[in-house]
């Protein structure tokens, strides 16, 4: 059975698509089958590694709405040896889309149940809210991956993003945990950093991943050439850490 | 009569609230009459004037369902001179709640236009989505204010945001204009940033302010102390950065 990993936050800008990306990438590097669903209809995921969000002629929002089924909206990405369900513009209007609908929560983890055995990760990147498209994600997922940016405003949304998941848990998905907390855009040098690593780590202990993203501008360049890290700048303190980061995760998961 | 600014992006993190904070704080000190609407459910705005989500009495979620008149649920911060509608964490529910109203769209607008008359300017600050809460916004307003983060990805989706804006034009407010792009967290040492900011004059022309706001630590840790960088550190390039882009807007309004 896969693990299904939902990687959230309501906070924009935090490092969702980055990690969500280049988690996959080196988890599949590492042997492991991945799959990628790019929940946002923002489509960062799905351009971060090339793929047009304009031309894609099936995406989650088809999934999500029942006209397709996620093996046949599923590319692949043979270089990196990824599978990914890419997003389009369209997504925005599911929420609304499916408002009536009974078991709208449901939606995806339906369509992604029948493709749990074929793969070791799913990773969904989810979109800069705690709606309905974020809400599907966290009632497929196991567990939920939490990027942290090391900023204030960060943390302020932090006790929002635990009630909804708990929510979750309670009416919709009892399995669902919170699988960790991801410190990203972390720089060491100024002392805003320090305290909300401080911060962090007082309220969530031992479910913060040890490993920090640094600050690291090839990050930011990666999805401009529709690369992960590990292929555009492999030497990099980005790379590094997302490698990092992996093998953590792997060696957790390995331990249980 | 006021100009009314909603400050929007679907892109998460590129610099909304941080620039309509400061913009009002600036504009305030510069002896003009200013309100500030929060219309994100993160309630970053009020939070970074010290104003604690959880306990206002009355939010722009009241506002919009009709509960409470806008005045009513004004606070006004004395020291910086600035009237503010703080948000609340149920604002997040307002969407769904609204899905079968009529003329959902107008609700802010029809809220603010009793206002208007008592200020110089309004800003609102959106949340990352272009769902109902951003489309109030921008129905409301006069123009929109779009911040741009230095980044491949924040270039994205400014062809999305771009079609909504005329969307929202043909059906819903024809006096909606693009009042301006704001270049945020640029960084003159990065390639990267050069050419985003490229790319952006290319598409954008004079639209796009000449005041770029330099990527500097003091702007995100004035929130953790509730205070505009005005206040919390006037000196820095942040301050200047906001001073100016805050004197190069009076000066087009007062070109007009
Ligand atoms: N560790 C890092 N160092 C430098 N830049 C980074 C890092 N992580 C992410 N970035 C850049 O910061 C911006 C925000 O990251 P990203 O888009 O991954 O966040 P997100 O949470 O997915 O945003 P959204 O809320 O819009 O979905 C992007 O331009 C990205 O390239
Ligand atoms: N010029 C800057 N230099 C350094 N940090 C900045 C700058 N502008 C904003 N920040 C910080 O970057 C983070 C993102 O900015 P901000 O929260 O204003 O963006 P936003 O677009 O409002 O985000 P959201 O999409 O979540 O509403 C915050 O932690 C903020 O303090
Ligand atoms: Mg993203
Ligand atoms: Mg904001």
């Amino acid at each position: 059975m896969a693990y299904i990993y939902a990687i959230a936050n309501q906070k924009g800008g935090v490092g969702k698509t980055t990690t969500a990306v280049n988690l996959a990438a080196y988890l599949s590097s590492m042997g492991k089958r991945v799959l990628l669903v790019d929940m946002d209809p923002q489509a960062n995921a799905s351009s971060s590694l090339g793929i047009n969000k304009d031309k894609v002629e099936a995406s989650s929002y088809d999934v999500l709405l029942g006209n397709i089924t996620a093996a046949r909206a599923t590319l692949r990405n043979g270089k990196l040896n990824l599978a990914i369900i890419p997003s389009s513009p369209n997504l925005a209007a599911a929420e609304v889309e499916l408002v009536g609908e009974l078991a709208r929560e449901y939606r995806l983890r339906q369509a992604l149940t029948p493709e749990a055995d074929k793969y070791d990760y799913v990773l969904m990147d989810c979109p800069p809210s705690l709606g309905l498209l974020t809400v599907n994600a966290l009632t497929a997922a196991g567990g939920v991956l939490i990027p942290v940016q090391c900023e204030y405003l960060a943390l302020e949304g932090l006790s929002q993003l635990t009630r909804i998941v708990q929510l979750v848990r309670q009416r919709l998905n009892p399995q669902l945990e919170i699988r960790g907390l991801i410190l990203t855009m972390y720089d060491a040098r100024t002392a805003l950093a320090q305290q909300v690593v401080a911060e962090v780590q007082k309220f969530f202990g031992a479910r913060v991943f040890a490993t920090r993203i640094p600050r690291n501008v090839r990050l930011s360049e990666s999805p401009s050439y529709g690369q992960p890290i590990l292929t555009y700048a492999p030497g990099s303190p980005g790379a590094k850490a997302y490698a990092e980061l992996t093998q953590e995760l792997l060696a957790q998961n390995e331990r249980e």
